[in-house]
């Protein structure tokens, strides 16, 4: 059981605040932690003439809530339950488990380069495997 | 209404970008693929010649690798990741482009290792003049200078195409060498070492691939040292022939078919980008 903090007052009104970014339960339902699709398009910057291939690949990123219990859909490491654990105990002083990538995969990238030379490269963590708490 | 006004604001702010933050996206894309700036190669780039062609389906065979690959999440530890299936790319490859002759050093191994592929287009080429007496041979020329210094070349490949030329008995076997050329000197024959040689049957066509690696390991250490490789082409009589007399496709052939050099090689750091 958990002692309310002493100290700390009840706020009168808790109105979820409207952002983008930390979208509270309210707007997105409460989402678990996990893959959105993120498409990151070469041919929209403009670089067509000078990489080969791909015109864009599906980056995707992580989002979604951490709740307690973290089921097995989360993906969750033991140090997140861990962490989640001690947070619902001292929520002010350790945050929740947080929605990030646990696999990451390379993307291979066809260019030429200033002497029209053909350059084949392959870039690492680029693209999301899966998410995870 | 206000969680549906909240959701549009979240869709509206996935507008199209602005020109300066299309600007600060291509800054930081080019500085995770490690390029100073962004390449401005001039046309006609299509339709494509022979080098990007060979490294269009070495993408597509990499790419058709990768997807099963993955790096588990080291916390604080750079994901090291290899080549992945070098083997099926090494038959991907060579079932592309096939190589006459099983000599070439096995891609697989090579692409295991490597962590940037590079080709060049030829840039010089001359040869013996045909009314001088014999041997005849055919050099070629790469600039190597893009590669980043420092890195080494695990592998690198002189590629050159073979077709069908009337004249030749089928079965007739060609012995053709390749040289590095390691010093010129006036009034003499410079000096060679020899690099890769390969026998092919006069009646056969496709791609021929001669290990130049230690050439292009040295040229890289000694810029000042690269004077092209030298081919040579003679019978199982020790007969010197031309190389256009058995078809070996030079710069003025078709564009899908000229020589070109490939590198396989790997980066001694991962490239750290400066903190912004």
């Amino acid at each position: 059981a958990v002692k309310p903090h002493p100290r700390k007052k009840k706020p009168k009104y808790d109105l979820p605040v409207p952002s983008i970014h930390n979208r509270s339960p309210a707007n997105n339902g409460g989402q678990p932690c996990k893959k959105h699709e993120l498409y990151v398009s070469f041919s929209d910057l403009g670089w067509k003439d000078w990489v080969l291939a791909p015109t864009g690949y599906s980056a995707y990123y992580c989002d979604g809530e951490c709740f307690y219990p973290l089921g097995s859909c989360m993906n969750a490491t033991n140090h997140a339950v861990i962490q989640q654990v001690v947070h619902l105990m001292k929520p002010d002083d350790v945050p929740k488990a947080c929605c990030a990538p646990t696999k990451l995969s390379p993307i291979s990238v066809l260019f030429y380069d200033d002497n029209n030379n053909v350059i084949l490269k392959k870039h690492r963590n680029m693209v999301v495997k899966t998410c995870g708490c | 209404l206000w969680s549906q006004q909240a959701e549009g604001l979240v869709h509206s702010s996935f507008r199209r970008l602005s020109g300066r933050e299309k600007k600060e996206m291509q800054k930081e894309i080019l500085s995770i693929l490690g390029l100073p700036g962004r390449p401005r190669p001039h046309p006609p780039l299509r339709p494509p010649s022979s080098a990007p062609l060979f490294m269009l389906d070495l993408y597509h065979a990499m790419s058709a690798d990768g997807e099963d690959e993955g790096n588990e999440i080291i916390v604080n530890g750079p994901g090291m990741g290899k080549f992945a299936g070098a083997e099926r790319l090494a038959q991907v490859s060579h079932a592309v482009l096939p190589t006459l002759s099983t000599h070439t050093p096995p891609l697989g191994t090579v692409v295991s290792e490597a962590d940037t592929v590079m080709s060049f287009v030829n840039l010089v080429e001359q040869e013996r003049d045909l009314l001088q007496p014999r041997p005849y041979w055919k050099e070629f020329r790469f600039d190597l200078t893009p590669l980043p210094q420092g890195e080494t070349v695990t592998a690198a490949e002189f590629r050159i195409y073979k077709t069908l030329t009337m004249g030749q008995r089928a079965n007739r076997t060609l012995h053709i060498s390749v040289y590095e050329i390691q010093r010129e000197t006036r009034h003499r024959e410079p000096e060679l070492v020899l690099l890769d040689m390969q026998s092919v049957p006069a009646g056969q066509e496709g791609w021929l691939a001669f290990d130049v690696t230690s050439a292009s390991n040295h040229w890289l250490l000694h810029p000042r040292s690269n004077l092209g490789i030298r081919l040579y082409v003679e019978t199982e009589e020790d007969r010197s022939l031309s190389a256009g007399w058995i078809g070996l496709v030079g710069r003025r052939g078709p564009r899908s078919k000229q020589p070109f050099m490939v590198t396989f090689f790997r980066e001694s750091q991962v490239p750290c980008r400066p903190p912004r």
